[in-house]
């Protein structure tokens, strides 16, 4: 070990092993990670004989299927081992483990992310028995598509169309114009045969609004892409070029009525459309997807401060004494400056994001008893802590990556890749700036209630508190 | 009310900061649709406001959660971890403090002289981390092949690894590549 490291590591004042099996949540979850690290990185499926970033486009894609395959297969080995359930999907996949494996980003990942969560949450039970056996055991691939060419975080300006046709039951999913191609989801142009579709539903001539629809896209045996189905890659972008992002097309392609998820609306089989509780339910994949991504944030600034501290402590440089050595840059305020902001972010958004689960469980638990009392303030608290991690987060690791000097600008030093996965996530699930608004008007309404003296949600209580001078 | 130069102070002033900005948005949108707009117009000529209004909320609340989450854990790990834990808390609300003066400036009564204060409470505050920074990054317990970086490794060889990877370019895979002889050669000999 490089000894300027090392007398680091041995004037360090307090047991580095308790403050990481406090992040990890205890000293089992600690050896639990460490096992599912052995176990997986012994399997080899990460090491590349010429480093990936030397490959091209359709190198990388298909280079990125092959490691996501043996990935499962691994992880099917781990679950029948040891019978654990999806969160050993999610906490290997989504976690370090998965983006260590998978650097430029996994085909598979929206299968495991959005796909089935989706059935899971807004399917009913008899379609949850058919569905989910088939996606667990990897016998169907799914994608979830939203976004379209034209619109995307105002999702009631999508395009796409589900008309029901009561004489055949079925649903005709149409793309009217080309801006209503759905464009982005990951998985989606050459690796997924199956697929959620967010089209405005349409039956008896009335429009009721977005809602989730099962489309098959592509043969299960070989994989052609279905008569209507127009489909492909979006082509090469700043990063995360592994997850194979597509565009899809419809012209007039029929789907068994069924196929429409109906825990929260129904389409009768002549035609009637039944209500949900609440417009707001369709947003729950999308806060579950949230508070995932500002996890997501805490592992990549984790990386990225991890990188430029160690670095800091290794290189020298000037001679602001005459008669000293070069110090370490890690000695200067200004880089101690840049980093250790980065350090304590991560613990912030860490706690924040373990806050903000907890009260997405007992929202959505209050959601099964029908209060939805609670649903604004989080959906107005997960568009916000999504805009503001993510833009956090994208500064941070930019900060880490300036603060390597030239190196940091080096792929090899895994500065630009985390660069690349964290700032595309201030534009996917919802615009930062447009999220900022959607609180905004939340903040607004809040604002109107305190001045009329009404009681407040907790997280904007302050608003009363400080316009009548108490302190919070 | 008088300013509280204190980790708490701090948060009750992110807290002013957010419902004054709020205030401030709903007062100019008022005062939009009086002068005729509508609200849609009105909201739109204020989103700028708006935005910042919510990123402010959301700041005052990763604040206090962050606070009150390592309150909460405070009490259940060693002294030496307990101090290091509230010092990068503290860092936190100070660094972000000093990034939104302006905003506290506004809505606070905030002054020069505690400003100066929350300046040297930072320095103060990097100086104390100093020591621990490497501690802190190790405990985030990175395995160098999940870290996959040549700067970043447990063992701090950077220049031999930047070198290693270097040479896995397939540029290197021989000392002259074969545009030499297809282009800068003919080139060179005005025969291109």
């Amino acid at each position: 070990v490089n000894p300027d490291l090392q007398r680091e590591r041995d004037k360090c004042t307090f047991n580095v092993t308790e403050l990481t099996n406090l992040i990890d949540g205890g000293v089992q979850n600690t050896e639990e990670r460490k096992r599912q690290e052995d176990l997986l990185l012994k399997e080899g499926i990460h090491i590349e004989e010429v480093p990936s970033e030397y490959l091209s486009h359709k190198e990388k894609y298909e280079l990125a299927v092959k490691k996501a395959c043996l990935l499962f297969k691994v992880i099917r080995r781990m679950q029948e081992e040891e019978n654990t359930g999806m969160e050993n999907y999610r906490s290997v996949l989504g976690g370090n483990l998965g983006s260590a494996i998978l650097a430029d980003g996994s085909p598979l990942t929206l299968h495991y992310v959005m796909f089935i969560p989706t059935i899971l949450g807004q399917a009913t039970v008899e379609q949850q028995a058919y569905w989910i056996g088939r996606a667990f055991n990897l016998d169907i691939i799914g994608t979830y598509a939203q976004t379209e060419l034209g619109h995307g975080t105002f999702i009631r300006g999508l395009e796409t169309t589900a008309t029901y046709d009561p004489s055949t039951k079925e649903f005709v999913l149409h793309s009217p114009t080309l801006t209503s191609y759905k464009w982005w989801p990951g998985g989606l142009a050459h690796t997924a045969n199956y697929c959620i579709v967010m089209a405005q539903l349409y039956t008896k001539g009335q429009c009721h609004g977005l809602h989730p629809f099962i489309v098959q896209l592509r043969d299960e045996e070989t994989h052609m892409p279905l008569k209507g189905i127009k489909i492909g890659e979006i082509g090469v972008k700043l990063g995360m070029n592994g997850t194979n992002n597509g565009f899809l097309g419809f012209e007039h392609v029929r789907i068994p009525r069924e196929n429409m998820l109906m825990k929260n609306s129904k389409v009768l089989e002549d035609g009637t459309y039944v209500h949900s509780l609440s417009s707001k339910l369709t947003y729950g994949t999308m806060m579950f997807v949230r508070v995932v991504l500002v996890t997501d944030m805490c592992n990549y600034m984790a990386k990225a401060v991890t990188i430029a501290t160690r670095y800091s402590a290794v290189r020298r440089q000037s001679q602001p004494k005459p008669d000293e050595p070069e110090p370490q840059i890690l000695d200067y305020v200004t880089q101690q400056h840049k980093l250790m902001i980065g350090i304590s972010t991560v613990h912030a958004f860490r706690l924040s994001a373990n806050w903000l689960w907890h009260m997405y469980n007992n929202v959505i638990a209050e959601l099964d008893t029908g209060d939805l009392e609670r649903l604004p303030e989080l959906h107005a608290l997960s568009c916000c802590l999504k805009a503001v991690t993510t833009a956090d987060a994208a500064e941070c690791v930019e900060r880490c990556r300036l603060s390597c000097g030239g190196h940091g600008y080096m792929l090899s030093s895994s500065l630009p890749t985390t660069y690349g996965l964290v700032t595309a996530a201030c534009t996917y699930e919802g615009e930062n700036t447009v999220l900022l608004l959607q609180t905004a008007r939340y903040l607004v309404k809040a604002w109107q209630q305190a001045m009329g003296g009404n009681a407040l949600t907790p997280t904007v209580s302050y608003i009363s508190e400080v316009s009548t001078g108490r302190r919070s | 009310p008088p300013w509280d130069n204190s980790v708490q102070g701090v948060i009750h002033g992110f807290h002013r900061v957010a419902a004054g900005k709020i205030g401030m948005c709903v007062a100019n949108i008022e005062k939009r649709q009086k002068s005729g707009l509508c609200y849609e117009d009105a909201w739109n000529m204020t989103s700028v406001q708006l935005a910042s209004a919510s990123e402010s909320h959301c700041r005052a609340i990763l604040l206090s959660t962050y606070y009150s989450e390592t309150e909460k854990l405070a009490s259940k790990v060693t002294p030496a971890l307990k101090t290091v834990l509230l010092q990068l808390v503290d860092l936190y609300v100070v660094y972000w403090a000093l990034q939104r003066v302006g905003d506290l400036l506004r809505f606070t009564s905030i002054s020069e002289r505690d400003i100066e204060q929350l300046q040297n409470w930072y320095e103060d505050l990097l100086t104390r981390l100093r020591p621990n920074a490497v501690g802190l990054v190790d405990a985030f317990d990175f395995r160098d092949e999940i870290l996959h970086s040549a700067l970043g490794s447990y063992d701090g060889r950077v220049y031999e690894r930047l070198m290693e990877e270097a040479l896995k370019s397939p540029l290197n895979a021989q000392p002259v590549n074969d545009s030499f002889h297809k282009y800068l050669k003919p080139f060179m000999q005005g025969k291109l």
